[in-house]
């Protein structure tokens, strides 16, 4: 053990593991993902080579074999818990994102939350048993986060009872889902439904896209990897253009809106629910704000105990960089920034457990305040978190800029979030249209509820700058 | 109107209430933006993207209140008064420095003076040495496990120099001593000069 690092280990004033116990939520949690974690770390089956000694074909080709590991090890332990199966792949991944990814966090959410009864019991077996592995194809290579501006059509033919889907432009080819290019062999594509001559809006269909014992792309599907990227190098990006595809009338994910055989269209009863998951996401984006934080604080605070430099006081030995009112400055408030934004993100996670809990008894009020809630949290932290990873980097001076310290993988797995589920300022926008609808209820006279009564308070309060 | 509250920049709850008011006007202002731009007959549409960068300031401290009253009401739950310190401790940071980068928007909103300001990068100064004590078993505390920190400068042990030419000996290009680009380049160039 380095001799600094245990002294100032023994400067504590606090009893570190029940902080820890705090992070975690309660110290039984804590305890549960130790013993996970150490399942990983003593298992020979997830020894690897570095991802940074590896060629990109290289590196998606352990991830595939970590991925499916992880799959038969999860079995294997009787790990069937979200948040416990969320804690073993942190550990089975370190900071690189896995190639099935999508297939766990949005293939089969939506497939829960989005299909009827019939359509579960079909595809959610398929689902499990990995017969189908999915994937969530909703950005085109024109359009993001603008849903509306979507233009991948599916066309109801009540002759024969399908949905004819078709990528009618280069701009409309589906284009980022992670999984997409040769993981997946179904996915969930969201279009601009069209039956009886109508355009009826965004819906959510189950498209094959390559056959399931071949795995050979299925006709009229033209779909692959959309090359090297900033980071994400485990994760096979892809693309996807439809060419006519005719799908079954019930792979239309049918729980809140329908077509009838003979085309008639039945409205869902929030037009929001379709952002059912990406409110989901968005909630779990903001943990994962306050996770890179964290682990960059970690990384440059240890790092500035060990590393010495330069002299602060004539004579004297090298101090430790951390002594440094500079290096305090611009690591201390990212530290408090890492508490914080893990204190957000529970609370995000305990909302959207209740209010999703709400909505699956049809109770809808409180989606719109958490939409808004969810949309501007996760842009104000992804913001936050990603400058905050490049100062952690240059306060570890050139080590920092090694792939050995970390940082570089932490900062470009973490930097898409600042883009993809939602551009941030399109987030920022979103969240000022609900702060503005009411704060004019609130000048209307209502009195507000939830996280924004406070501008209903009247003529807000003044406050007197205190005379120093 | 309601009798003003008094700035105490050492009390969590009265900052909370500070970032609440500069939630709320900004929120206004944005609202008034499109009001005017509307009062010069733009579409609703124009209005409010003509307003979009106020939108955008008040969405964001909209979420900046939001996370710095869910730190403190979070201290409310925390019962281990050691613990309870240094949490208060780096909730004040992140509220004073959340105050001091933003310190244009308190200002021009009534709500800080000058001199206050001054005040808070004084105290700024003293919550870093406050922490400076706490600052590896804060860092402990979120319990990443070297493996899954992927970091030769995080590790636990603290042994960084040993890991680092480690590390660096196993990178790829050091399998040989020589590289194989040596005899296929540099010695034919040095033959042909």
């Amino acid at each position: 053990m380095n001799p600094d690092i245990t002294k100032e280990r023994n400067n504590a004033t606090f009893d570190v593991e029940k902080l820890t116990h705090i992070l975690d939520g309660a110290p039984e949690i804590t305890k549960r993902r130790r013993e996970i974690e150490s399942l990983v770390l003593s298992d020979p089956d997830f020894k690897e080579e570095d991802p940074n000694f590896l060629s990109r074909s290289e590196r998606y080709d352990q991830a595939v074999r970590k991925s499916a590991q992880m799959i038969l090890k999860l079995r294997e332990y009787g790990i069937a818990d979200p948040e416990e199966i969320y804690c073993y792949k942190n550990i089975a991944q370190g900071s690189h994102n896995e190639a099935l990814g999508l297939h766990f966090a949005m293939f089969k959410p939506t497939l829960y939350s989005q299909c009827d009864h019939q359509q579960s019991r079909k595809w959610l077996p398929l689902a499990e048993s990995f017969q189908v592995i999915g994937t969530y194809a909703q950005t085109e290579m024109g359009h993001g986060t603008h849903l509306r501006g979507l233009e991948t059509t599916s066309t109801y033919d009540p002759a024969t009872q399908e949905f004819v889907l078709n990528s009618p432009t280069v701009s409309s080819i589906k284009w980022w889902p992670g999984g997409l290019g040769k993981t997946s062999n179904h996915a969930i594509v969201l279009a601009q439904l069209y039956s009886q001559g109508n355009c009826r809006g965004l819906h959510a269909f189950i498209v094959p896209i390559r056959d399931m014992s071949t795995h050979v792309p299925l006709p009229g599907i033209v779909v692959g990897d959309i090359g090297p990227k900033f980071g994400f190098s485990e994760v096979d990006n892809g693309f996807l253009r439809l060419e006519n595809v005719r799908i079954p009338r019930e792979n239309m994910l049918m729980k809140y809106a329908k077509v009838e055989p003979d085309g008639t269209y039945v409205k869902p009863p929030s037009a929001k629910l379709t952002y059912g998951t990406m409110v989901f996401i968005r909630s779990m984006i903001v943990g994962k704000s306050a996770e890179a934080v964290a682990k960059s604080c970690t990384i440059a605070i240890r790092y500035s105990v060990v590393r010495h430099q330069s002299e602060l006081r004539p004579g004297e030995p090298e101090p430790q960089i951390l002594d440094y009112q500079a290096q305090q400055y611009k690591l201390f408030p990212l530290l408090a920034m890492a508490y914080a934004f893990t204190f957000v993100g529970q609370y995000m996670k305990e909302t959207y457990q209740r209010i999703s809990g709400d909505i699956s008894q049809g109770d809808f009020s409180e989606m719109p305040e958490l939409h808004a809630l969810s949309a501007g949290l996760k842009a104000f932290t992804t913001w936050a978190a990603n400058s905050a990873i490049e100062v952690c980097r240059m306060s570890c001076g050139g080590h920092g800029y090694s792939c050995s310290s970390g940082l570089p993988d932490i900062y470009v797995e973490f930097t898409p979030t600042c883009t993809y589920e939602g551009e941030n300022t399109v987030m920022m926008l979103q969240t000022a249209r609900y702060l503005v609808k009411s704060y004019r209820q609130a000048k209307d006279g209502q009195q507000l509820s939830g996280i924004v009564s406070y501008l209903s308070e009247a003529e807000h309060r003044r406050v007197q700058p205190q005379p120093v | 109107a309601a009798r003003p509250t008094v700035v105490d920049i050492n009390d969590l709850s009265s900052l909370v209430e500070v970032y609440k008011l500069r939630a709320a006007i900004l929120v206004e202002l944005a609202n008034k933006s499109i009001q005017q731009e509307l009062q010069q007959r733009k579409s609703q549409e124009d209005a409010w993207n003509n307003s979009a960068i106020d939108l955008v300031r008040a969405s964001d401290a909209h979420c900046h209140y939001v996370v710095v009253k869910l730190f403190t009401d979070k201290l409310g739950k925390t019962s281990d008064t050691a613990i309870h310190s240094v949490l208060s401790t780096l909730a004040l940071l992140y509220a004073l420095n959340g105050i001091k980068q933003n310190s244009g928007d308190f200002l021009q909103a009534g709500l800080l003076s000058g001199p206050q300001v001054l005040q808070i990068s004084v105290r700024i100064k003293e919550l870093l040495s406050l922490l400076r004590p706490n600052a590896v078993a804060l860092v402990d505390a979120f319990d990443f496990q070297d493996k899954r920190l992927n970091s030769v400068l995080g590790r636990y042990d603290g042994n960084v120099y040993e890991n680092l030419f480690e590390w660096a000996r196993c990178s790829p290009l050091n399998s040989t001593e020589v590289h194989e680009s040596f005899h296929k380049y540099l010695k034919p160039l040095r033959s042909k000069l």
